[in-house]
């Protein structure tokens, strides 16, 4: 089943 | 202090009602360029961005920022309260405890007020930089919301894949597969019908469809949906609203297998 990866690695926080 | 007037109740009763399964409590973030929130879902997985441009309401009227610290199940039983075409004049003071909303019917002279007490919301805040994406696809937002509700019919999960002939949406279940393709289309007739895809280059990406539909609840706010998409970074899932304003949702692509 493929991850459903966290949005976090993709943007950074501000 | 904050002072928005809406023509009609409409659009922040549907606005809230599509993300208010994904997002619980939310700022509003209120400056003289209008009101904007931000949200992920709890696992961190989709993001919901809103923004209401000032030219949205008539008049609007914020000196300084304002976040509103809102749960949206308690903004919805207040927004029950009023008809589709009432008009909404938000308030709030510089450092609010409540938020104030009233509902005036644009035929009859009933006023209704309401207040919502305001919370206290540490909420992290993404940095989503301009992206240019590999490919944009235009298409009926009905068309969209029917395509994923088809295919989560048969599995959890659907691979949209563009290419020059057109967008995929392809799915694999224990009971069978799926598949419905998309090619572009004009209709001089029904432009609300075109078909659009801007491709600069091939994309396939996989993602929840749990999460597809749950955005789909914003179908009735736009007649066309964007959805935008590059290889290794989230889907864009955009509704366009009056004045330059938008909803708009991100979800993180699923990788490996």
């Amino acid at each position: 089943t493929p991850i459903q990866n966290d949005l976090s690695e993709f943007y950074t926080m501000v | 202090m904050l002072e928005a007037r809406l023509e009609q109740a409409e659009l922040l009763k549907k606005v809230v009602d599509a993300i208010k399964d994904l997002v619980q409590d939310c700022n509003f973030d209120c400056n003289d360029s209008g009101v904007a929130l931000q949200a992920m879902d709890n696992s961190h997985v989709a993001l919901v961005s809103m923004m209401l441009k000032s030219e949205a309401f008539s008049p609007f009227r914020c000196d300084r920022n304002i976040a509103l610290g809102i749960n949206l199940s308690s903004l919805t039983k207040v927004l029950r309260c009023a008809q589709n075409n009432d008009i909404l004049t938000v308030k709030a003071e510089d450092a609010p405890d409540v938020v104030n909303l009233m509902f005036e019917s644009s035929d009859s002279d009933r006023l209704s007020e309401y207040d919502i007490k305001l919370m206290d919301i540490d909420q992290e805040h993404l940095g989503i930089p301009e992206t240019e994406y590999a490919a944009t696809v235009t298409m009926p937002s009905p068309e969209f919301q029917r395509i994923c509700r088809d295919l989560s019919a048969l599995s959890e999960s659907v691979s949209i894949e563009c290419t020059k002939e057109g967008v995929k949406f392809a799915c694999n279940g224990d009971i069978g597969s799926g598949a419905v393709t998309l090619r572009s289309h004009s209709d001089v007739e029904n432009p609300d019908q075109n078909i659009k895809i801007d491709l600069t280059e091939p994309v396939a990406l996989t993602f929840s469809l749990k999460y597809l539909s749950n955005f789909c609840k914003a179908s009735g706010l736009a007649k066309s949906v964007n959805i935008c998409l590059s290889n290794e970074v989230p889907l864009l899932v955009e509704y366009g609203l009056a004045a330059n304003s938008y909803l708009r949702f991100y979800l993180a692509p699923k990788i490996g297998d």
